[in-house]
């Protein structure tokens, strides 16, 4: 299967850090960058979508711009045994001329027009 | 590997 590459450049483009200790809301940003000359529709899904709040989640990139999004870590009990595993994933397709529905728009969206970046999430704690 | 996680839509409100 053929697959498009990721047309946006992410900042930081593979970890996500996030500094303890967990015992309050910790930010980390993502920067998403539209290099192109055309519109990018985003979309962003997590392995972990109880322990996260993002913002925005979703949207609209104009040619040339830029988008940081807040990714909030809710507080936890953080437990040194348990290495994160959660993952992020930035899904984007080229937006149509037109968007009424943007539900329906990543529903009927073909695979082939769907571009895909992961990133890993990294928690560090002070004392390490 | 990577792509064998779920994921899902990320909320924006806690």
């Amino acid at each position: 299967m053929s697959k498009l590459e990721q047309v946006l450049i992410l900042d930081p483009p593979n970890d996500l850090r996030f500094k303890g200790p967990f015992t309050d809301v910790v930010t980390a940003t993502l920067k998403l960058k539209n290099p192109s000359d055309r519109r990018v529709c985003f979309k962003v899904k997590t392995t972990a979508p109880r322990r996260y709040c993002v913002r925005p989640n979703s949207g609209v990139i104009d040619a040339g711009a830029s988008v940081t999004i807040s990714v909030m870590l809710q507080p936890f009990d953080y437990d040194p045994n348990e290495k994160s595993k959660h993952k992020f994933m930035v899904q984007t397709m080229y937006a149509p001329p037109t968007i009424t529905d943007t539900e329906a728009m990543w529903k009927d969206a073909k695979p082939d027009e769907l571009m895909d970046s992961k990133l890993r999430c990294v928690f560090e704690l002070p004392s390490e | 590997a990577l792509s064998e996680d779920e994921f899902y839509d990320a909320v924006s409100e806690s």
